[in-house]
């Protein structure tokens, strides 16, 4: 039902800066 | 030892600690899962830090999440085609 779920989860890459925090509120 | 990786996570931010416990358990991920090593690496990096370093500590422990992450993934990605389906 949550429609923010589509690009979940994100994917991480070794090398690439993570960005996964970005997606979850503090 | 681990003493080595709590130190070296401590003097880091919290993106680069995520970073560094990705470029950990990226690669026993890979040998586990090698096409969907860098979905599951994504959702693990969810947890909290404490609870991956006990995953790079315990193969087991890793192995099992990494069981329950694919079964989580494939129910999510079995949804998103029906909902693909939806739309078309």
């Amino acid at each position: 039902s949550n429609g923010s779920s589509i690009n979940w989860p994100p994917e991480f890459h070794p090398g690439v800066p993570w960005k996964g925090l970005q997606n979850i509120d503090p | 030892g681990r003493c080595l990786i709590a130190s070296t996570l401590a003097s880091a931010s919290p993106e680069d600690q995520k970073k560094m416990l990705g470029e950990w358990l990226f690669p026993l991920i890979q040998a586990l899962q090698p096409t969907l090593a860098s979905k599951i690496t994504g959702m693990l990096l969810e947890m909290d830090n404490s609870e991956l370093l006990l995953l790079l500590e315990s193969p087991e422990s890793l192995c099992y999440k990494v069981d329950e992450a694919v079964a989580v993934l494939e129910a999510c990605q079995a949804q998103q085609g029906k909902l693909a389906k939806c739309i078309i």
